[in-house]
């Protein structure tokens, strides 16, 4: 209905709002209705701003823009309505390494919320992460987890996984 | 709903029956390129109820059966199971006596699908319906793969409203 | 036809007169996220001479003259130089006596646009006919922007045969 | 015209039989044209083969081995026609340690026919490149060059470009 999607985007808007200096360090981003007046057809546009540039369109933002800039929205919807978990597959792939830990930590955050499992390659995001799970092809082809590490644990005992 | 653990056996390249327990707030999956990581994630959507081969990679449903390698032949079937934690009781109130909810689909080779749900044979709307209120179904933001984060910027105006209504 | 040089003023982010010098057989690039490095890349393309806007991740071709900052204003022109090292002689024949190839292309605000060959006015035509022969075109397999690398292999065999008619 | 089409498709694709097996450290890649008998519309298939594995439609590859296919045609095309320089996009970013270590030996191999631009925030990368342009937004919104970097040179010696 209507008013249901109108408190939805006003919502995640606000987190939105409040998400995006964050990851930014500065700047203001926001959301915007296309058609005001047909809250049922209407569109959503963002509208992003990073610190000391004018506003971007966003097909002429670099890679690591379009990246923080689609992560602000995806938590702006999660704080809004956590689900219970979230999977994400090399999402920081285009990030520099400041951007990496800023990501990282606002996950961290979240974590009040929902589970993670993070597919990744990135040594920074590995070292925050609870637990790694290895997945190996020691035989050509065959898929076989191999090793489970804990963070807290220093020796990060490597527990071969049956 | 959060997941606790997910079973896999004849899955795309986990021919042989392989365990991930996810019992840490932040859970890290590392390996080379090629080994099967963004697998899992298929694993998970498919589970979940994805009917589009095409998302899964695959031309047709069959192509998420193990195919085979140098050392195996082909599996006859692929199972997947996931089990989820319910003690913070979101998922619907049909299922509200039960701490566990372990969800399973089967394919076999001859096209023989299943869904269950701790172990009872359901339709494939039951599955659809125990995730849709949870906020957790296939199509919502809980699920970003490989390569696509950037789609959520670049898409039209238009699709960026379906985000929000599953949000609604 | 190795690059020895790229100028810019006025570019996108490049509002200052900036150059770089690629001496080296592998030169790397490097610097945070949004700084202005695949704004080079597009720099290298529109002097190549670069028609489509779109691909310069833009709306209309002014979308290349630096906008403004929050100190500042917008720039009145963008103009970018490439220079060529000819000693490999791979420039076509009417070229032969240079050892040096500077290309050229400015563009005012106003919509005034300008080709230039050694500091001489040409048309576009004749900038194109330059890289045509020597492998180097902005069509080309020597230029794979950012995130595009992945679509050589996803993209349908008619388009494929395009980058081997370049290598013909 | 057709010979030529002909000749160019069996030399590019002999170069990239030899390279596919270097760059998967094995397997068998090659190039098939979809339609033999019409050389002036047939379309190129890419059949790859990676170690141990069955045949694999191109769709199914992972984010690394589509990387790495997409790099073995390139540099197929680059060994049968050399382009006098090749600029690359941060088109590492999918590949995992390993397979960044194989893509820059190549690229440095390849350095024989071409002069090579690299954009990245791969710390390998880098380490393997002869010098170091620095990009930066010291003024938010200003691109300027910053420094810099030589590679032979263990002092890193840091010129600021004026
Ligand atoms: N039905 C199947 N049977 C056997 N193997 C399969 C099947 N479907 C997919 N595969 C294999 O799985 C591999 C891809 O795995 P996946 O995409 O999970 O890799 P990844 O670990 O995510 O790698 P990357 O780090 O490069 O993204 C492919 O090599 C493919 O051949
Ligand atoms: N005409 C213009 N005037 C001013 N700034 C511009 C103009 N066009 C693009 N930009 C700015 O350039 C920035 C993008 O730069 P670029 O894509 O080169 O970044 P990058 O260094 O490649 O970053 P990444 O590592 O994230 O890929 C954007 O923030 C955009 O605002
Ligand atoms: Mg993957
Ligand atoms: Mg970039």
């Amino acid at each position: 209905s209507r008013r249901r999607f109108r408190e939805t985007f006003d919502a995640v808007n606000a987190h939105f709002q409040e998400l995006f200096p964050r990851l930014f360090r500065g700047g203001k981003g926001m959301l915007q209705l296309t058609d005001d007046g047909d809250l049922l057809e209407t569109g959503v546009e963002i509208v992003a701003q990073p610190p000391g540039k004018k506003l971007i369109n966003l097909e002429a933002m670099s890679g690591g823009e379009k990246t923080l800039t689609a992560v602000t929205l995806l938590f702006a919807l999660f704080l809004h309505r956590p689900s219970p978990f979230c999977l994400l597959d090399e999402v920081e792939a285009a990030l520099d390494e400041a951007n990496v830990i800023r990501l990282v930590d606002l996950v961290r955050d979240l974590t009040k919320h929902s589970q993670f499992i993070l597919i990744t390659h990135n040594k920074r995001t590995m070292s925050m992460a609870d637990v790694l799970y290895g997945v190996t092809m020691q035989e050509p082809g065959v898929s076989k987890l191999v090793s489970v590490k804990l963070r807290q644990d220093e020796a990060l005992q490597t527990t071969a996984v049956a | 709903m959060k997941i606790r653990k997910l079973e896999l056996q004849g899955f795309k390249s986990f021919v042989d029956r392989t365990v991930l327990t996810f019992e840490h707030d932040v859970n890290a999956v590392v390996g080379p390129n090629g080994c099967g990581k963004s697998n899992t994630v298929d694993a998970i959507r498919w589970c979940m109820g994805e009917q589009s081969a095409r998302h899964l990679r695959g031309k047709s449903m069959d192509d998420v059966i193990f195919n085979g390698s140098d050392t195996r032949p082909q599996h006859p079937f692929a199972e997947v199971t996931l089990t989820f934690d319910n003690r913070d009781g979101l998922a619907p109130p049909e299922f509200a006596a039960y701490a566990e909810i372990a969800v399973t689909r089967k394919l076999t080779r001859d096209g023989n699908s299943e869904y269950l749900i701790n172990r009872t044979p359901v339709r494939l709307m039951d599955v659809t319906n125990l995730f849709l209120g949870s906020g957790a179904g296939t199509k919502a933001y809980s699920i970003v793969e490989q390569g696509r984060v950037g789609l959520i910027v670049t898409s039209k105006p238009e699709d960026r409203r379906a985000l929000l209504e599953e949000a609604a």
